[in-house]
């Protein structure tokens, strides 16, 4: 997963 | 207490297929409006969202809101004893620990009872904000399913590109390099065959093959599926299912290495 960013850095916590 | 009869059973379990190799387990709320589910799989690339209308069900009742926690693995194997023309009913008492499906076949000659233990789990809401995106392409599911299996044999990424007369797939592997273009077609002889691109901007984005494969297996549930870029966002893949509800996957783009 090399250059994969995670999608929790996208949308914030609720 | 929660009690909800969809007819269409056969929707269901499509939806836990779905999704249950992507999310090994989630957290299913009810509410007033309806039943919605929101999970990450397990590395938190990717995001899973579905809701169901209450008046997608024929019946529906929720007395107050709950959060049931379901393994899909078991939730699935349940709703496989269910047959795709069953009509299906969930119930749940309110504190209760166990949901109760109920399947009814069309001449309603046999009636089963399953009862799934529900589970505590800890689940991170995300707020996903409304947005407008640089490019929305509307393709038939089977298209999409067939291009993100068929690079998946050359290359392990594809790069989207959304232009205003089309939208190209590419990707380039030990083996070789692969480009399947689809041209915008706004078919209405044959509406489920139709391409349509919505632009404000041209986009080209990297993503993961394996999650679009994934994503994939919602095709059954709709003859199109959307998908929606924003350049440096995450991609939306999502499949609507007439008069009920919505499925979308969102998937962080890959950044250059």
């Amino acid at each position: 997963l090399a250059g994969q960013r995670s999608i929790s850095a996208f949308f914030a916590a609720k | 207490m929660f009690e909800a009869r969809i007819a269409q059973g056969g929707l269901l379990k499509k939806v836990v297929e779905a999704i249950k190799d992507l999310i090994e387990d989630a957290n299913f709320d009810c509410n007033n409006s309806g039943f919605s589910l929101q999970a990450m799989d397990s590395s938190h690339v990717s995001l899973v969202a579905l809701s169901l209308r209450a008046d997608g069900f024929e019946h529906y009742r929720c007395d107050r809101n709950v959060s049931m926690g379901m393994k899909l693995a078991n939730l699935s194997k349940i709703l496989k004893c269910a047959g795709n023309e069953d009509a299906i009913t969930m119930k749940s008492e309110d504190n209760g620990d166990t949901i109760t499906f109920m399947f009814e076949t069309p001449n309603q000659e046999r009636l089963s009872e399953f009862d799934l233990k529900l589970m505590d789990i800890d689940s991170e809401h995300l707020g996903i904000p409304e947005a407008e995106y640089d490019a929305t392409v509307k393709l038939p599911a089977g298209e999409f399913q067939r291009i993100v299996k068929d690079l998946s044999s050359i290359g392990d990424t594809v790069e989207i590109s959304v232009t205003k007369d089309a939208v190209k797939f590419g990707t380039t592997g030990d083996i070789g390099s692969a480009n399947i273009m689809c041209r915008q077609n706004k078919s209405v002889d044959k509406p489920e065959e139709s391409t349509e691109i919505d632009i404000n901007e041209p986009v080209a984005l990297t993503f993961a093959l394996r999650y679009l494969n994934s994503f994939a297996k919602a095709t059954p549930l709709s003859t199109h599926v959307v998908l929606k870029l924003s350049k440096d966002l995450p991609i939306v893949v999502e499949y609507h299912v007439p008069d009920v509800g919505r499925l979308g996957f969102y998937l962080a783009p890959k950044v250059e290495e």
